[in-house]
């Protein structure tokens, strides 16, 4: 009674009608279910001020020091709108004034499609900010999270430990970040939680079940490691120049264990492959 | 040309473009190159579906007559082609290109300024299509990067994404019909729940 089902095929995507979240995913073909909880947050970056490493290192382009993450609207009720077709159903969520969210369940796939747009990232408190999605659900991960490599296979990872020597975590959140450009997956003995990327993002899991995507980033330091410049993208046009605006998508699906891999290699070729339209005009009937 | 996509090809596997850890002048410029090598490609591109079309109906493909355009832009709802009003009896031909080695079946979306379409395979039959309506702030946002990235001012403003099932074979090509001026049977704007407060 609390929630409203989105998805025209198989695949349900529920929300909550009271907190405007989606709370949980269901595969009507092979009975899979899940729980998924999404929320924003930003890191601050650090200004390099302080000498708590004795290092005075900022934030930039190069190097990721947060100094503290900050929820986006997490009490606040987002306004939602649901658009329901034949093809496909999306679900409109203005999370705030500088992040739209569209999520799209079509009929014929059994993963969702989350379209960001975020932008310009306001900076006029004069700090730098990195905005992450977090998606939250029931997978019992253990501190194992798995990123491709460049696109190539994918890597184990596991949360404050390398296997390879004896690490000591002084940056909780940078140290267990990977750079994600296929995507990354959680498991348990039951299902696998995949993230799919159309572009190169920073990724992690700081919490079981928990997988995390940098979205965009707008920083007001360098960090004094080559490029002599702050990540302070703008862009000018109409007699006036703002902080960029990005859009992309990412792709969620959650498979029975051991069946996530076909999804991850073929879709994710899709993803880097996307069909090309190209468009012409025709005369009345005079099918060519 | 013979140096088709070598700027573009080449700043692609720079680290600096990869990663973003350039200045911003630089970034532009990488832009600005990515940009040439990809409307150089689109003319190749567009000559060789051409090609592809014409022979399969007719005989051979030597001076190709049809003229394919592309949006780069459609990624913030941005396609002259699909925008335009059509001339009378004219029919919009929508090419879809699949460059992977397996059938793909994808809901095609394309922004369009009136509601009354169809969409029909090639044919000549009618398919299943869908209309949304595009957001506001989305047409603020296409304008101004329209704008700022391909110095094109758009003139209209598209009310609606059409989508519709496109399906394709291998390394392979299908071709779909929009056309307007009659009222779409299967197009429909899709059921609305707006919540501000806590209601439904």
């Amino acid at each position: 009674s609390d929630a409203v089902e989105v998805g025209p095929g198989n695949l349900k995507v529920l929300y909550s009608a009271n907190g405007g979240k989606f709370t949980q995913y269901f595969n009507q073909r092979n009975q899979v279910r899940s729980s998924l909880e999404q929320s924003f947050s930003y890191y601050s970056a650090d200004d390099g001020s302080k000498d708590a490493w004795k290092d005075l290192q900022a934030s930039g382009a190069y190097v990721f020091r947060p100094n503290g993450s900050f929820p986006i609207n997490s009490e606040k009720k987002v306004p939602v709108t649901i658009l329901q077709g034949p093809l496909l159903d999306e679900v409109h969520q203005n999370i705030s004034s500088w992040i739209y969210q569209i999520t799209r369940v079509y009929k014929e796939k059994e993963h969702v499609e989350v379209e960001f747009t975020v932008g310009p990232i306001p900076i006029d408190n004069g700090i730098g900010k990195e905005l992450v999605t977090h998606i939250q659900t029931d997978i019992k991960s253990n501190k194992t999270f798995y990123t491709d490599s460049n696109g190539r296979d994918f890597l184990k990872r596991i949360r404050d430990y390398r296997a390879d020597w004896d690490l000591q975590v002084n940056q909780p959140a940078a140290g267990n970040y990977y750079p994600i450009n296929l995507g990354m997956f959680l498991k348990d003995n039951s299902n696998e939680f995949s993230v799919l990327v159309d572009r190169s993002v920073g990724g992690s899991s700081l919490v079981d079940g928990q997988l995390e995507l940098m979205l965009h980033r707008r920083l007001l330091h360098d960090d004094g490691r080559g490029v002599a410049e702050a990540l302070n993208e703008t862009v000018c046009a109409l007699g006036k120049c703002m902080g960029l605006t990005v859009q992309g998508k990412y792709y969620i699906r959650v498979d029975p264990v051991g069946e996530g891999a076909k999804w991850r290699r073929s879709f994710g070729q899709e993803i880097y492959s996307p069909l090309l339209l190209a468009f012409s005009e025709q005369d009345g009937d005079k099918f060519t | 040309t013979t140096d088709l996509l070598a700027d573009a090809l080449a700043i692609a596997q720079h680290h600096d473009a990869v990663s973003g850890t350039s200045k911003q002048h630089v970034a532009d410029d990488y832009a600005k190159r990515l940009f040439i090598g990809y409307k150089q490609a689109e003319e190749l591109v567009s000559n060789s579906l051409a090609c592809m079309v014409e022979s399969a109906s007719a005989s051979g493909c030597k001076n190709p007559s049809i003229n394919f355009k592309q949006c780069p832009l459609l990624n913030i709802s941005y396609c002259p082609p699909s925008e335009a009003d059509l001339a009378p009896g004219k029919k919009l031909v929508v090419v879809v290109y699949n460059a992977l080695g397996w059938k793909r079946t994808d809901v095609i979306r394309i922004p369009v300024v009136n509601e009354n379409v169809i969409v029909q395979d090639s044919t000549g039959k009618e398919i299943e299509s869908q209309l949304m309506p595009i957001v506001k702030a989305s047409i603020a946002i296409r304008n101004y990067y329209a704008t700022a990235y391909a110095g094109e001012s758009p003139t209209s403003s598209p009310k609606y994404w059409l989508a519709f099932r496109a399906t394709v074979p291998p390394l392979g090509f299908n071709s779909y019909v929009v056309t307007s001026g009659k009222r779409a049977v299967a197009a429909s704007i899709p059921q609305t729940f707006h919540r501000t407060d806590g209601s439904q």
